[in-house]
């Protein structure tokens, strides 16, 4: 490139700005934008407009054509959905935003309070379950979370409930024992209803740095993740750790959160979410 | 980590005569990627590298035997001043109640430290009264009555349905009728960008003037630290941060975001979900973590 060429290095710095600034992280972000300077060479594009479309237009691919399913039907027993993530990410909240949605569908939902550890966690889903206008299976502080799970799972089956929401404790994917826990869950689930949970969503706050890639990358180690819930969105993060997630794991992003409200769960769009990186 | 690249980036010149400005430049570059990697703001690394070259001129690191060590040096020691060479305390009133507001984003540990804020000021004699002045989330003031349990300490709110002001306001007198020396005010989660709530919290600290209105934020923050912490330090007189799940494995670059933004120290970290789990921050300790 020239001093005098449009598309300049002055411009792919602007694209490395903008990528990592939307938590892109630094190794997805290189490979971008040394992608993206190859096919400017390549097809001798001189209009930064044109290569951002370009960019753009391949993310969208990227995560592909259709939006992944969320239909979550069973069709021999209840669907089961296990809700995972580190503190505070926001699985309480999704969980009943997930059950508000099923029942508004017309499906029968049954919530398991797996949380057993953290102080008023009963109490906070038993306010969505009120919500939501479904039924919750709770024990008291302290029970241990398989055991909630398999009676969950087990309460379904008896009452033929389309859809189970577990929501799970807060935890960091550093500690072993914790980890080892939620694997008890997921094995707890699968011995009652064989091939269940059918959906383990992680839940992701898009404010999250690149440790994002640390906890997908532990999190699917322990239980097979198949789908991201991604929280907060509503705020100024862009929550582009999601890209490098898709990139290096396959874990495809299928809700977000965009607010504190029992209507703020949104099916991932693909465009959407890549218009507003850039923004 | 940092000093391994730089060694690896010094290793090639060795024996091969002076120290160039370009090897210069594929060292910084080095601290650069680690410092993203980190998640500390573009911004802010854009900034930092400036002053290590500087401080690296300065210090004749061409000339020196050991230019990779050198650097190192003055990279760890440029963040240890940045995040303010040893530990800030909580101020304390002259005349009690002394009170702390915390205030934050969504989830980042709020009403978590507020019991751990008190188990801490326990141990120096201290008698607390936690205020629930979160009437959004649910079960949020109940969370905060069994925090309180816990930490063996005051609890008072005025519901749920009540305006979280008018609670931080009658709190003030319910501290002196339970003998409280201290009063942390527990708010809810917000975001930088919605107005009316942050509206609320300039209300509150305008009315109850605290001593010490904490930031409490995630240690997993990436970018977006430097916008939150921008508009409440606009929004609010901030004195201090406190960072949570620091007993991940997060870089916690956002640290330097914070301080830098806010001009006010970490006072705290959180290392664990049970309330003793606070310790104060140590700015050599975040130094080592942040360069891996
Ligand atoms: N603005 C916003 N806030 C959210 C969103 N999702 C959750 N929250 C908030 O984030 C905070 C934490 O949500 P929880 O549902 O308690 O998170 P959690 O993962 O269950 O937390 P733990 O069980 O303690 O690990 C609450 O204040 C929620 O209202 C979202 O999409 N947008
Ligand atoms: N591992 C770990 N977890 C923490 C730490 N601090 C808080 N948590 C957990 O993080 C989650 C959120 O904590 P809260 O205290 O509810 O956060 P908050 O800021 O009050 O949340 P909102 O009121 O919804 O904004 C809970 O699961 C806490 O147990 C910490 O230092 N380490
Ligand atoms: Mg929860
Ligand atoms: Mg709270």
């Amino acid at each position: 490139f020239t001093g005098n060429d449009p598309v300049s290095d002055a411009m792919f710095d602007a694209l490395e700005e903008s990528l990592i600034s939307a938590d892109v992280g630094v190794a997805t972000t290189m490979t971008i934008v040394e992608d993206m300077r190859a096919r400017a060479k390549a097809e001798k594009i001189v209009d930064p407009q044109q290569l951002y479309q370009l960019l753009k237009d391949e993310m969208v691919l990227m995560f592909g054509e259709t939006a992944p399913s969320v239909e979550w039907r069973n069709e021999d027993g209840p669907h089961v959905l296990l809700i995972a993530g580190v503190n505070g990410s926001g699985k309480t909240t999704t969980a009943g935003k997930i059950a508000f949605k099923l029942a508004n569908q017309g499906r029968s939902v049954l919530l398991g309070a797996a949380d057993t550890f953290r102080a008023a966690a009963g109490e906070q889903l038993g306010i969505w379950a009120e919500r939501a206008n479904v039924g919750m299976i709770r024990h008291k502080e302290g029970a241990d979370p398989g055991a909630v799970a398999y009676d969950t799972v087990d309460a379904a089956i008896a009452r033929n409930t389309d859809n189970v929401i577990i929501d799970t404790a807060g935890r960091l994917h550093t500690k072993v024992n914790l980890m080892e826990e939620l694997k008890k869950v997921q094995r707890v689930v699968d011995k009652r209803l064989p091939g269940a949970p059918h959906e383990v969503l992680l839940i992701l706050d898009a404010t999250t740095g690149q440790n994002g890639l640390q906890q997908a990358s532990q999190f699917t180690d322990a239980l097979a993740v198949t789908g991201i819930a991604l929280t907060k969105l509503d705020g100024t993060a862009k929550g582009g750790m999601a890209i490098a997630i898709y990139k290096q794991l396959g874990i495809p992003i299928k809700l977000i959160g965009v607010g504190e409200g029992v209507d703020d769960l949104q099916p991932f769009d693909a465009r959407q979410f890549v218009d507003a990186l850039f923004a | 980590s940092l000093a391994k690249r730089l060694d690896s980036v010094f290793k090639s010149i060795r024996g091969q005569g002076r120290l160039t400005e370009a090897n210069m430049r594929d060292a910084l570059q080095q601290i650069r990627t680690a410092l993203l990697e980190a998640d500390v703001n573009y911004q802010v690394v854009k900034k930092f590298i400036a002053d290590v070259q500087e401080a690296a001129v300065g210090a004749k690191v061409l000339d020196s035997v050991h230019p990779g060590q050198q650097i190192v040096k003055i990279v760890h020691d440029e963040l240890v001043t940045i995040m303010g060479e040893k530990n800030a305390p909580l101020t304390r009133s002259q005349k009690p109640p002394t009170v702390i507001m915390l205030v934050g984003l969504q989830g980042q540990g709020k009403t978590t430290s507020a019991g751990k804020l008190a188990v801490h000021l326990k141990k120096s004699g201290h008698k607390t009264l936690l205020v629930g002045a979160d009437v959004y989330r649910p079960a949020a003031i109940k969370q905060l009555e069994i925090v309180a349990q816990q930490a063996d300490a005051e609890m008072f709110s005025l519901g749920e349905h009540a305006d979280p002001v008018e609670t931080c306001l009658m709190a003030m007198g319910e501290a002196s009728l339970r003998g409280c020396d201290t009063i942390v005010l527990d708010t809810a989660g917000r975001l930088h960008v919605d107005d009316d709530m942050m509206l609320e919290a300039r209300q509150i600290a305008d009315q109850l003037n605290p001593h010490e209105i904490l930031f409490v934020a995630n240690a997993m923050t990436g970018q977006d630290a430097v916008n939150s912490a921008r508009q409440f330090h606009e929004a609010l007189p901030l004195t201090g941060v406190v960072l949570t799940q620091m007993d991940g494995d997060a870089r916690g670059g956002a640290a330097i975001s914070l301080i830098e933004v806010t001009g006010c120290p970490v006072k705290f970290v959180g290392v664990g979900e049970k309330l003793d789990a606070l310790e104060p921050f140590h700015p050599e300790r975040m130094a080592n973590q942040i360069l891996g």
